[in-house]
């Protein structure tokens, strides 16, 4: 800019040919967008995520915050420097027996940060075989040096399923110790006793998909004041 | 604010849309379809330092201030965003999780000079 002349950052663009600027601007948008995500490139899809699964999840997690209320009432609002994610994490189905399904919950890095989780909970659906009551133990485990897996120290959690439908369980404080020591991943091991006829985890029925939906807090980094 | 239109040359909201489809981000990006990536652009010669988009009274200040100084002294007033609000994204992250968040300060509603 000439020495005298007002100088405005954005004036810059109007010289450019129309193509030029829709390029310059496109590329702003596209890196604004990432860095704002902490995403160092465009995520490549290679499963997305069913359209059954993703309405059943939304309408499950619906159904569970009563009529009319916000997603998570008590929670104070994001303040500056802090951004909110809301997270459906669905599972990947790994070896299963007749008598216990393991499955896995994938987090991102950007996400497993320094990231406060404020809720999450496991939907798991049943079928349930026969009338009665149907003990199911849950615990989460981490692989360990021999390939197989470690019960976690957060203990077992034991359900009574007594009909087909969806049960919860509160998983927040284990993805936030396990977001602590730096995992990503989250494996839930779930144990049935076959000799009563397994109520079955719908793990093949694509809109019965166990998920995870959790809200999380991350601070973003921004310019400290200085005093 | 002032949206900017034809050949305006001081201070306004420059609009442009980046179309998701158009750049090859649908499959990742869920909703919305684009982003409202408006800017400021043009001039903010002095006498327009404080306005639009502010309070009149912040203006005349300013100008106020600008006459007890000496004019040549006073920095100059930079067109900027006076105005502006979260974009919403519900995207895939890279483990095919599904992520709601808002970004926030992202969309330009207004412009104004400083």
């Amino acid at each position: 800019a000439a020495a005298k002349a007002v100088w405005c950052p954005a004036c810059g663009l109007a010289a450019l040919t129309p193509t030029t600027r829709r390029d310059v601007l496109v590329a702003l948008a596209k890196q604004s967008i990432l860095s704002k995500l902490h995403l160092p490139d465009r995520p490549n899809i290679t499963q997305p995520t069913s359209r059954g699964a993703l309405l059943t999840a939304l309408r499950r997690i619906h159904a569970q915050q009563p009529v009319g209320t916000a997603p998570s009432p008590g929670l104070p609002h994001p303040g500056v420097g802090e951004q909110e994610y809301e997270i459906l994490s669905f599972a990947e189905t790994g070896s299963s027996t007749s008598r216990s399904v393991h499955l896995d919950f994938h987090f991102t890095r950007e996400l497993a940060g320094s990231t406060e989780i404020l809720q999450a909970t496991l939907y798991l659906f049943w079928a349930v075989p026969s009338p009665g009551m149907h003990p199911i133990t849950i615990r989460f485990v981490h692989p360990d040096p021999t390939g197989g897996t470690t019960p976690e120290g957060g203990g077992e959690t034991r359900l009574e399923v007594q009909r087909d439908g969806w049960a919860t369980l509160d998983v927040g404080q284990t993805i936030q110790n396990l977001f602590k020591q730096g995992g990503q991943r989250l494996s839930v091991e779930l144990e049935v006793m076959e000799e009563q006829g397994s109520p079955l985890l719908a793990v093949h029925n694509d809109s019965h998909r166990p998920f995870v939906a959790a809200r999380a807090r991350a601070r973003t980094p921004h310019r400290v004041q200085r005093r | 604010g002032i949206d900017c239109s034809g050949d305006s040359r001081t201070c306004c909201r420059e609009e442009f849309f980046v179309d998701f489809k158009e750049i090859g981000w649908e499959d990742w990006i869920i909703q919305p379809e684009g982003y409202h990536m408006n800017y400021c652009a043009g001039l903010c010669p002095l006498h327009m330092a404080g306005i639009p988009g502010l309070a009149s009274s912040f203006h005349t200040a300013v100008l106020n201030l600008i006459k007890a100084n000496n004019a040549d002294a006073a920095v100059d007033s930079c067109c900027v965003p006076t105005q502006r609000r979260p974009l919403s994204l519900l995207y895939y992250d890279r483990d095919s999780n599904i992520v709601k968040t808002d970004i926030p300060d992202m969309i330009v509603d207004a412009c104004g000079c400083t």
